[in-house]
């Protein structure tokens, strides 16, 4: 463990919290993609199989479970608890374009061709434009509420913290995952225009706003 | 096959 696959955990459990607050508390789910949030439940589902395996650490399984209660129970306020407040006319992304590729590269791309390791990397795959549906909808709807960004940036920077986390193995510890990493850049990537609206304005106290 | 990394990261 270093200290940027810490906070980066630490950033990632925040956003999931910050989301789970934001609905439960506000009991809306307005501007937020269930879309996105699926996928996410998706993510956690297939990359966490081992949970009951393969043993890593009482952190490692603990966050595990987190994840996955958590996103499960974001899943469900969104879709059942609080779909009254729920904007399908928005949420419109089509997600069939982003599981069917990850679904079929992660069958040429993977390290092992076996089931754990190709789900495993199906999920690191969807990861990466999980975000998507989720900063269509801020795009169409012209503008995000101010915690909902926060839940973004949180979630942004968690995988650019991975990047770093990657260059310190590779330095220290000779560990290297091109999948990963790969798939951790084209993640970020997709979060530079959020990021440079956030801290353009965000950051300076207006409401994020995005050019419908 | 070369070998696989290690699967401890969340």
């Amino acid at each position: 463990m270093n200290i940027f696959r810490f906070l980066g955990d630490i950033s990632h459990l925040s956003a999931i919290i910050i989301l789970l607050l934001k609905i439960w508390k506000s009991r809306s789910c307005a501007g937020i993609s269930g879309k996105s949030q699926l996928l996410f439940a998706i993510v956690f589902t297939t990359r966490y199989l081992d949970l009951f395996t393969n043993f890593i650490s009482f952190y490692n399984t603990s966050m595990k479970v987190v994840y996955v209660a958590s996103s499960y129970a974001t899943v469900w306020m969104i879709y059942s608890k609080f779909k009254a407040t729920y904007d399908g006319n928005h949420d419109t992304f089509r997600v069939e374009f982003l599981i069917v590729p990850t679904a079929i590269l992660s069958f040429l791309v993977n390290h092992d061709f076996t089931p754990l390791e190709i789900l495993w990397t199906f999920s690191i795959y969807l990861e990466s434009v999980a975000i998507l549906p989720q900063l269509f909808m801020v795009s169409k709807t012209g503008e995000a509420e101010t915690i909902t960004s926060h839940y973004l940036f949180a979630l942004g920077i968690y995988r650019t913290l991975y990047l770093f986390n990657w260059i310190w193995r590779y330095q220290f510890e000779e560990f290297f995952d091109l999948i990963a990493i790969v798939a951790g850049l084209v993640q970020t990537v997709l979060y530079c225009d959020f990021f440079y609206l956030y801290i353009t304005k965000v950051l300076k106290g207006k409401k994020l706003s995005l050019p419908a | 096959d070369e070998e696989t990394p290690q699967k401890d990261e969340l």
